[in-house]
């Protein structure tokens, strides 16, 4: 099964 | 104040449609180099990127920089009322409450104006670093479209596989699996069909369907959708808007647990 990574956590807040 | 005018006011039209599914309300920034607007799904699996360069615009003003936030739906309410052929503009007064489109037809015949009431959305903004991608693959919009579009009536995600020659798309569902390979193909003769591959290293990624699926509702906008991949990292989906900008997607990837 795959699971499905959050945006945010590949840019960041900036 | 801020006052913008496009004498191509369908492209507006289409941006909106394009991402009025995916997004419920945003933030539109207003500087004096253009009008832009990044937001997250509600999900927070994707994130849309709009920009429209001032120059792209017949009239251009923003004295001050401004922030405007609406909800998608309201204002896709108002620009299905601006014929294809319109020109549109948009006019907000500094520290205003509301934005005004005024819509013209060509010959200036009729003259329309509608109020969108802004609103004041807290959203979080994201840091896009301008990083090299692995591969990037320019294919017609219309074959991404149908492409992502075929494959979600057999499975929910898809594997995007790119080779020095040929960008590979394949999915399994419960009735079996489907994959559909494009080569590269620059006919010089048919600019607008032609699928480019440009790679560093080959990439294999999994990415939802789903959100695929709405991306490509910006077909439209551009003759071909631009793909960029890098190993783990998110999928960035592009069209270039002809002279006047671009409209990106970005998508998260599956990754096995």
């Amino acid at each position: 099964s795959s699971r499905q990574r959050d945006i945010s956590s590949f840019f960041g807040g900036a | 104040m801020f006052e913008a005018r496009l004498a191509q006011g369908a492209l507006l039209k289409k941006v909106v449609e394009a991402i009025k599914d995916l997004i419920e309300d945003a933030n539109f920034d207003c500087n004096s180099s253009g009008f832009s607007l990044q937001a997250m799904d509600s999900s927070h699996v994707s994130l849309v990127a709009l920009s429209l360069r001032a120059d792209g615009f017949e009239h251009y003003r923003c004295d001050r920089n401004v922030s405007m936030g609406m909800k998608l739906a309201s204002l896709s309410k108002i620009l299905k009322c601006a014929n294809g052929d319109d020109a549109i503009t948009m006019k907000s007064e500094d520290n205003g409450d509301t934005i005004t489109f005024m819509f013209e037809s060509p010959e200036q015949e009729r003259l329309s104006e509608f109020d969108l009431k802004l609103m004041d959305i807290d959203s979080e903004h994201l840091g896009i670093p301008d990083n090299e991608y692995d591969a990037t693959v320019k294919l017609p919009a219309a074959e991404f479209q149908r492409i992502v579009k075929d494959l979600s009536t057999i499975g929910d995600t898809v594997e995007i596989s790119v080779t020095k020659d040929a960008v590979k798309f394949g999915t399994t569902g419960d009735i079996g699996n489907a994959n559909i390979m494009c080569r590269q193909n620059k006919a010089a003769d048919k600019p607008d069909e032609s699928t480019e591959i440009d790679i560093n290293e080959a990439v294999s990624l999994t990415f939802a369907l789903r959100y695929l699926n709405s991306f490509a509702k910006a077909t439209p906008l551009s003759t071909h959708a631009v793909l960029k991949l890098s190993k783990e990292l998110p999928i960035l989906v592009e069209y270039h808007i002809p002279e006047v900008g671009r409209l990106a997607f970005y998508l998260a990837p599956k990754i096995e647990d």
